[in-house]
């Protein structure tokens, strides 16, 4: 799966995602990508968020929507990230998943979940500070 | 402000990235960026995740989901379980812009895209069908199935459910109930 945010330099936010789902699914099966505040969610007064992962579980949590509201809220997108990444622990500890985050100002996070095998997240992220594309990593929680 | 425009994408996907950038750069839209850049992963089946001819459901078959979200409207353009149509975040864009809906679904999605000029294609590869028949020929492990006989940890299906005989099997006990002499 991938999930995109893109904020442009008046601020607006748009966010994206595409995947062919889960592997072996049941025919018919939908995950969290194309579901608007789980797969990703886009408000230009706050922020945006994507997810990627088990979107079985994390659908049931609206991950990025959940994320923007911390945003909105002054929460800085690393936090925000993680918060929403705890809210889905406390029910599903073991679950695969990462959200990205973005603010109206530019500042971004990543939050993942800490299972055997998925110790760290790598995303890609592009801005003036940056000369091109650059891949970072988090350690996930 | 000074660190805008940004661009962030999950894993490094780093042509996706790329082509978003570029967009941006050369003055397109921020639409246009997620677009494209989510588009690149279409065409480039980022990690197998992306994409046709991956993940090949029960069936063989790969079906795609995608949605994209204007932050200024708030509107949204959705697909999912997308059939014989590559480019799933395109026609969920299609979907925004020509539609009053959110979201298309399964085969009626594909004939949509299809009316808004999408190629219908086999979404299949030799890939994804090398996977399924290593799939099926592992006993369908792993899959989705809970609570069904067979059991589904162990076999493949067709699954149903154990407690609850079917009603087709009631007609039958209840038949020769009363054939006999």
């Amino acid at each position: 799966t991938i999930g995109m945010i893109v904020i442009g330099g008046s601020g607006t936010v748009v966010s994206g995602t595409s995947t062919n789902g889960a592997v072996h699914k049941i025919p018919g099966r939908v995950g969290d990508s194309p579901i608007a505040g789980a797969g990703s969610y886009a408000d230009s007064t706050a922020g945006g968020a994507a997810a990627t992962g088990d979107g079985d579980i994390m659908m049931r949590f609206l991950p990025s929507y959940q994320a923007v509201e911390y945003m909105r809220m002054g929460t800085d997108p690393r936090v925000a990230c993680q918060k929403v990444i705890s809210r889905i622990q406390k029910y599903a500890p073991k679950f695969f998943g990462a959200v990205i985050c973005a603010n109206t100002t530019g500042s971004y996070g990543a939050a993942c979940n800490k299972i055997p095998g998925f110790t760290q997240f790598h995303f890609m992220v592009s801005s003036p500070f940056l000369s091109h594309p650059t891949e970072q990593v988090v350690d996930c929680i | 402000a000074a660190a805008l425009p940004v661009v962030i994408n999950t894993w490094a996907f780093k042509k996706a990235a790329d082509t978003a950038w570029g967009v941006l750069q050369l003055g397109g839209s921020e639409l246009d960026a997620v677009e494209k850049g989510c588009g690149q992963c279409e065409i480039d089946q980022c990690d197998g995740s992306v994409g046709y001819g991956g993940s090949p459901d029960e069936s063989g078959e790969t079906t795609l989901d995608a949605m994209i979200m204007n932050g200024n409207t708030m509107e949204v353009g959705a697909v999912a379980d997308l059939r014989h149509v590559k480019n799933a975040i395109s026609v969920a864009r299609k979907v925004m812009e020509y539609t009053k809906h959110t979201l298309l679904v399964g085969e009626s999605a594909s004939l949509f895209a299809v009316r808004m000029g999408f190629p219908y294609e086999d979404l299949t590869t030799q890939k994804s069908l090398s996977v399924y028949s290593e799939w099926l020929n592992q006993s369908c492990q792993p899959n989705y199935w809970k609570n069904v006989i067979p059991d589904s940890s162990k076999s493949c299906g067709p699954y149903k459910r154990p407690e609850k005989v079917t009603y087709k099997e009631e007609q039958i006990s209840r038949r020769s109930f009363h054939n006999h002499d």
